[in-house]
């Protein structure tokens, strides 16, 4: 029985032992903030005095990368720090915080810099940003992709949040109705990480897809090779499908995992916050998750894991990311013909869990065999 | 000229008003992204340093090797520097990479360099940003040279994290609703 998600819950629903937290001391983790949204020390403390006991953790940030204002903390700042550093336990932490020093600068694109131009940095990013694909130059996405390569070339992790409006739903200039994917969670490389909610809100249960869970084709990158066999085979046994019309079947496919994004507790300017929701939350537990399997990996001599798609999400078993998460849909367009209904989670890869929620110790012994 | 973007949407996001146009001397920052080079090259790393059953599986790169695979062309770099001296634009800084050029400069001088551009500034509370309302082109010599021009239309994304149960009235999990 539970009162809402804390790290206790997290930490019980995905298998992980209280010994189950960093060691090495080379291993790092961060998040990034943008637009002013600032996170405090104080509260990171209340919220491990309140939350975190019953594993090893640190009570403060390591490092902040840029200007941390004195105003009041925000909520998703204070989430992102504190979820980060609950899975991730014991693991320096950075935050990025990228207002933009000038106010033509864009604060994503400050970030972005910030990756080219250090030479060390965290080995796992968890980002909670996104705007819709469509609204983008093509020029833009197409070279922000190109910095997410060098991030993975260099064996950095980022994960992304997938979005909070389920499949997205926008008109066309013939007034058609069409979903709407989110970038950066439709490129192709990085990690995005969708959200569930448990079936019963009061116990740690089974999970089910939550609704606002972002996920679906991008319409611009293409789909990965590792993606086309779990993806042709969700198309081809899914019970019940949008029209084809209102997605790009051959784009790269979202969320690749999840986790879950409903009803946390998150301390912000001293006071506790319950019900909390979105893949904003989802993503910082998640990355928590790949950098202790970065940590292990980096105290046996290994190298981490950089992007986890072509190596580990194709070879990826029900055993591995388990138990599935198999109930429940997404939002999409309130029309007559999809009623709102977006995809719906199944067996194996779905567009909106991916390929389910964690099991760490199944996760952990994948990614370091 | 050359519009390297001219897909991209400028919409004022809920919340911001345009509070007027910037004076020719004020100082905005502008960012370059320019044209890498071996970017197939590099997506082939990146399956390879990432794939198990890659001889080169794990062999990450430094910044310094990610640098010298994709930095610029000299030519690419030459003719941006050239660009840029011919309209008195002489406060840059490149990232480690060398393929982006972020520059102080007037907005005056901004307008003159990005014909088509015309800074405004934008409130919300008490965040301000600066951008323009209308496309910018480029002069047709940088076609091969720069992807796009950053800090003109993009506004910054909000993040928005919802507590469900106060932003619909309810004091309860949906769930619990539902199942009600």
């Amino acid at each position: 029985f539970h009162l809402g998600v804390t790290p206790a819950v997290i930490r019980q629903r995905y298998n992980l032992t209280d010994g189950d937290v960093g060691t090495f001391q080379n291993s790092s983790q961060a998040c990034a903030q943008f637009l002013e949204q600032y996170f405090h020390q104080a509260d990171l403390s209340e919220f491990m005095h309140l939350f975190g006991g019953g594993f090893p953790h640190r009570c403060s940030v390591d490092r902040v990368v840029g200007r941390q204002g004195q105003g009041k903390a925000g909520l998703e700042a204070s989430l992102d720090v504190e979820y980060l550093m609950s899975t991730g336990a014991n693991i320096s932490t950075w935050v990025f915080s990228t207002a933009g020093r000038h106010e033509s600068q864009e604060p994503f694109l400050q970030w972005l810099l910030l990756l080219s131009n250090m030479s060390a940095l965290p080995w796992v990013h968890s980002v909670s940003y996104g705007d819709d694909e469509d609204s983008l130059s093509r020029a833009y996405l197409e070279r922000v992709n190109v910095e997410f390569m060098k991030a993975a070339a260099r064996g950095l992790s980022i994960l992304f949040a997938s979005g909070d409006l389920g499949a997205g739903c926008r008109t066309t200039s013939e007034g058609k109705h069409v979903f709407r994917p989110s970038f950066p969670a439709s490129s192709p490389y990085v990690t995005t990480v969708g959200g569930t909610s448990f079936r019963d809100p009061f116990l740690v249960s089974a999970e089910v897809s939550d609704y606002i869970s972002g996920g679906g084709f991008s319409n611009v990158f293409p789909m990965p090779s590792y993606q086309a066999a779990a993806v042709k085979r969700y198309l081809s046994v899914a019970p019940r499908l949008p029209p084809s019309t209102y997605y790009n079947s051959t784009g790269r496919a979202y969320p690749d995992l999840a986790a879950l994004s409903d009803n946390y507790w998150v301390v912000t300017n001293r006071i506790p916050v319950p019900w909390v929701s979105g893949t904003s939350a989802s993503t910082p537990v998640v990355a928590g998750l790949i950098a202790l399997i970065n940590d292990q990996r980096l105290r046996r001599g290994r190298p981490p894991p950089g992007l986890p798609q072509p190596r580990t999400l194709q070879g990826i078993t029900s055993r591995t990311l388990s138990p599935q998460v198999t109930q429940g849909c997404h939002l999409s367009c309130l029309d007559a013909t999809v009623e709102g209904q977006g995809f719906c989670a199944a067996p194996s890869w779905d567009p909106v869990t991916g390929w389910g929620t964690p099991n760490f110790p199944e996760l952990l012994r994948a990614m370091l065999g | 000229g050359w519009a390297p973007e001219p897909d991209q949407l400028f919409r004022t996001p809920a919340g911001w008003s345009d509070a007027g146009r910037l004076a020719p001397s004020e100082t905005l920052s502008l960012t370059f992204a320019l044209r890498q080079r071996n970017v197939q090259r590099l997506a082939r790393l990146v399956q390879q340093v990432s794939s198990p059953d890659s001889a080169k599986y794990g062999q990450f790169l430094s910044l310094a090797d990610v640098q010298a695979l994709v930095a610029p062309s000299p030519l690419t770099l030459g003719t941006v520097q050239k660009w840029l001296d011919r309209h008195g634009v002489w406060d840059c800084r490149a990232v480690s990479t060398m393929d982006f050029l972020q520059c102080q400069l007037p907005a005056g001088t901004a307008e003159r360099l990005l014909p088509g551009a015309q800074f405004h500034r934008y409130r919300n509370g008490t965040l301000s940003s600066v951008r323009s309302p209308s496309p910018y082109t480029l002069s047709e010599e940088l076609q091969e040279h720069v992807d796009f021009v950053g800090g003109l239309h993009r506004f910054p994304a909000e993040r928005k994290v919802v507590s469900r149960a106060w932003a619909s009235g309810r004091m309860w999990p949906r769930r619990a609703t539902r199942s009600t």
